[in-house]
């Protein structure tokens, strides 16, 4: 079987991954 | 029964298309509310740039298959509530008005899309009417060339995209992560690529915190 290795942790997510700020 | 590699290929493109029909090619009302939340309401130019997007797909789709073009699905698939669970706020006003965020996502959305119907077969070699050599290979990285896209702004949406689509298959959540693994060890860093920028940005603020000591 296969699962997907999640690599974000709880406290992140796509809205900083793309806050260039 | 074992599983041929057709039968899989035929289950993928079933489940798919329950996906795309359950689905359907409006924003759902959940994503809607997200976009009536923001600051600057994303509607319109998210359509336009589905729209100018999709041509663009289609275009470069039909030049390498040939004049066997596909209608293309239009849908952005939203994600929104666990960011809303993790940050409190309901006004994505910056992340859904982001041009590059909207082409990653559908960027990704394709990749499913072909990597589900093309599998190996975009790989063969073609010919146009014309009798001309067709640019046959639309594998991952083919995409981010259509789009003008960099590995690294497509890379921040993997992880979303497969815990937003739950249902996606077995094969192409391999397949994405693929793509991941291909753009961390190698497209990442060409020596164009914004990743420099970055980390030459971060290391210019300075360390944020001491690392761990090693562990004895």
């Amino acid at each position: 079987s296969h699962s997907y290795h999640f690599g974000l942790e709880e406290h992140e997510g796509i809205t900083e991954l793309f806050d260039s700020d | 029964p074992p599983q041929t590699p057709v039968r899989a290929a035929m289950n993928s493109i079933a489940q798919l298309r329950v996906d795309l029909i359950t689905s359907g090619d409006q924003p759902s009302s959940n994503l809607a509310v997200y976009f009536k939340n923001c600051t600057v309401d994303p509607t319109e130019e998210v359509l336009q740039r589905v729209e100018s997007l999709g041509l663009l797909f289609s275009q470069r789709f039909g030049q390498a298959v040939g004049p066997r073009c596909v209608g293309l699905g239009k849908q952005v698939p939203p994600g929104l509530n666990t960011e809303e669970k993790r940050l409190s706020v309901q006004n994505f006003s910056k992340l859904l008005n982001d041009s590059t965020f909207h082409t990653s996502l559908l960027a990704c959305a394709l990749e499913v899309v072909m990597a589900t119907y093309g599998g190996s077969t975009f790989k063969n070699g073609g010919y146009s009417n014309g009798g001309v050599p067709v640019e046959t290979d639309l594998c991952f990285p083919w995409i981010l060339d259509v789009f003008q896209l960099t590995a690294f702004d497509f890379y921040k949406v993997i992880e979303s995209f497969i815990k937003a689509e739950p249902s996606l298959s077995k094969d192409i959540v391999k397949h994405l992560e693929r793509c991941e693994h291909l753009i961390m060890e190698t497209i990442a860093w060409r020596e164009d690529s914004p990743l420099f920028e970055l980390l030459k940005r971060t290391r210019e603020e300075g360390p944020v915190e001491q690392a761990e000591p090693p562990a004895t």
